[in-house]
């Protein structure tokens, strides 16, 4: 890991007493790797890399006697100030109710993040309503509503109807019901797919939604900046949810996503399980990328 | 970015930043870019186009006895375990093998091994309905070891050709699932009285270096045939399929390239080498 690979590189330098910019660069390269085994994107490693040699080669850094822990400890807090704060808030409209969109690849885990937000709403004292807007995967109306059952929370379903007028009529339902957080379910699609990422559009139009939150597999590679690019240009995003952080990817998507949209990572999923919804903490995201 | 260019170290880390960004991983492309120098190096390669041939070449030859097609089947019933992370595309992938098998004129039976998320069995039925296919399924939360056993007995009874059989999505980090996963596979085998014809590792192509810990901790589990690898209809280049071949020998199969039945192809190591520049 990162750790023993820098102390390898620091023990051959140690030699030296004091670093050189050479020997700056030679640390540099090591974390350079270790950013991009953790699936960091190529030019967002090229980038932080160019903003961290720019701290790295002070006077206060190669005329330390510990450089090697000054330069880890400015990755450290490069990184966690590049992944943001910790913002886990849903963004709400000023007149209820506020709707939520869920949006992502394939896969990615929108379908059980709307439960867990559901279920964390739920418990926050709000009458959240969900909207089974994914008229396409087979049984997928069907595995929001067996969610719904399990957390005892109302799913708005008009069958295999256009999910715009879903999405419409599910607001029109929350208002005479009075639920007051609308959490709309998605079909996953590809960022290349023009008519779906079309439709993503037009509910968008039709219903304001206060927070669009893109859901990325905490396992996604290099490809994170192409989509998180896409639906962020598209849809304008209020937030990131990465899920399956119980895994052992390190997670370098966290970065990539960050870094191309410049919007807040806000939760992470932990777990299948519907209480496996936690805030995102960006100086843990740090260490966890580094290994 | 291969052609009409001078073979000199910008091109070289061009290609590392291409082989990178697809997703191959700093040690696969270290190694690939390091023998492509070596050979423009000893065979005296100065234009670009000729050296793109020879890095293809060396990516086929990479996958190469690492790409495959399914097992020919030869025993009745013809088995084979999907298994993989969550949301990978497993339950797809066993509708998509499920059309392409009854196009065939076989008699396909399902089995909905997946108990435990919302939803599964339901998905599984729609694709068994949408193929013409049987499905053997139990209820939700029962075990799974109980539905293999119950659909290798019944592929057997009823003189299926094929069994597939569904698994729940795991992390490969989760050791009781894991093993679960194993005891699975065991009662498999027991009923069949034989190995399973195929143990598919399904993989997303979105997936990053976490693949290779995808890759061993599942062959630990149960001993894996080969990779099926998803959603190569998006904008990722699936790299890691490289490292999956260079470290662990495990071959790729198939690739599945949508979300409709007819969305399955024969893994092609040629086409697949040749799309990673595009
Ligand atoms: N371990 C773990 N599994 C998760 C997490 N979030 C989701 N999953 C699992 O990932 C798989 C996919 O989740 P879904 O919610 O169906 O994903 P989706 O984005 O709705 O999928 P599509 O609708 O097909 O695009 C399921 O097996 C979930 O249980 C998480 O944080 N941890
Ligand atoms: N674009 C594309 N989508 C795919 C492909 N294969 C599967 N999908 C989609 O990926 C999502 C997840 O597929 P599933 O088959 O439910 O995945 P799974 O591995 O069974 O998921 P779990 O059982 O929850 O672990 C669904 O929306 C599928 O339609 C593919 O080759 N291309
Ligand atoms: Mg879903
Ligand atoms: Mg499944």
């Amino acid at each position: 890991n990162l750790s023993s690979r820098l102390q390898e590189t620091m023990r051959k330098l140690r030699g030296k007493g004091r670093l050189s910019e050479k020997d700056v660069d030679e640390v540099l390269r090591e974390i350079r790797l270790a950013l991009l085994e953790a699936d960091v994107n190529y030019k967002v490693v090229r980038d932080f890399i160019a903003l961290v040699k720019e701290r790295a080669t002070g006077h206060d850094v190669l005329s330390s006697l510990t450089p090697g822990q000054q330069v880890i400890r400015i990755v450290n807090e490069e990184l966690t100030q590049l992944m943001g704060g910790s913002q886990a808030k849903l963004t709400m409209s000023p007149q209820a109710p506020s709707v939520v969109m869920m949006v992502g690849l394939q896969g990615a885990g929108k379908t059980t993040t709307t439960g867990k937000l559901g279920q964390m709403l739920k418990k926050q004292g709000h009458r959240p309503l969900f909207v089974a807007c994914d008229i396409y995967r087979p049984a997928a109306i069907k595995q929001l509503q067996v969610l719904g059952e399990q957390l005892d929370i109302p799913v708005f379903t008009l069958g295999e109807e256009d999910p715009v007028k879903i999405a419409a009529a599910a607001h029109r339902h929350a208002q005479s019901y009075n639920n007051d957080i609308v959490l709309i379910d998605t079909a996953g699609r590809l960022h290349v797919d023009e008519g779906l990422m079309n439709e993503l559009v037009n509910i968008k139009n039709e219903v304001e939604p206060s927070e669009i939150l893109l859901v990325v597999d905490a396992m996604t590679g290099q490809d994170a900046v192409n989509v998180a690019e896409s639906f962020n240009e598209q849809l304008d995003l209020g937030g990131i949810v990465l899920t399956k952080l119980d895994g052992d990817a390190r997670g370098g998507a966290a970065l990539s996503v960050k870094a191309v949209t410049g919007k807040p990572i806000k939760f992470i999923g932990v777990s299948e399980k519907m209480d496996g919804l936690e805030a995102f903490h960006p100086d843990r995201m740090a260490s966890r990328i580094l290994g | 970015i291969m052609t009409g260019r001078k073979v000199d170290e910008e091109l070289f880390e061009d290609l590392e930043e291409v082989l990178i960004q697809a997703d191959c991983g700093v040690e696969t492309t270290l190694f690939l870019v390091d023998q492509l120098r070596e050979k423009a190096r000893s065979e005296k390669i100065t234009e670009s186009t000729a050296l793109k041939e020879i890095l293809v070449d060396e990516i086929i030859s990479l996958m190469d006895g690492n790409a495959d097609t399914l097992k020919t089947p030869q025993d009745k019933p013809y088995v084979i375990m999907v298994v993989g992370v969550n949301g990978a595309g497993k339950t797809t992938t066993i509708g998509k093998l499920a059309h392409r098998f009854k196009q065939e004129n076989a008699k396909v039976i399902l089995g909905a091994g997946d108990t435990f998320r919302a939803g599964a069995i339901e998905q599984l039925a729609i694709w068994a309905e949408r193929t013409g296919v049987e499905l053997i399924s139990h209820q939700e939360g029962s075990d799974p070891a109980a539905v293999a056993y119950d659909a290798v007995n019944a592929a057997k009874a009823r003189g299926s050709d094929v069994l597939i059989l569904d698994t729940a999505g795991r992390l490969q980090t989760k050791v009781n699932l894991m093993s679960e996963l194993s005891k699975v596979h065991r009662v498999c085998v027991r009923e069949l009285g034989r190995e399973l014809d195929e143990v598919l590792l399904v993989v997303d192509a979105t997936t990053g270096q976490n693949a290779l810990s995808q890759g061993k901790l599942f062959q630990e589990a149960v001993p894996l045939t080969g990779i099926a690898l998803t959603k190569l209809d998006g904008t990722a280049k699936g790299g890691i399929v490289l490292a999956l071949a260079n470290e662990l020998k495990i071959p790729v199969k198939l690739v599945g390239v949508g979300e409709q039945y007819e969305d399955l192809q024969d893994f092609d190591p040629k086409l697949f080498a040749t799309t990673l520049f595009g």
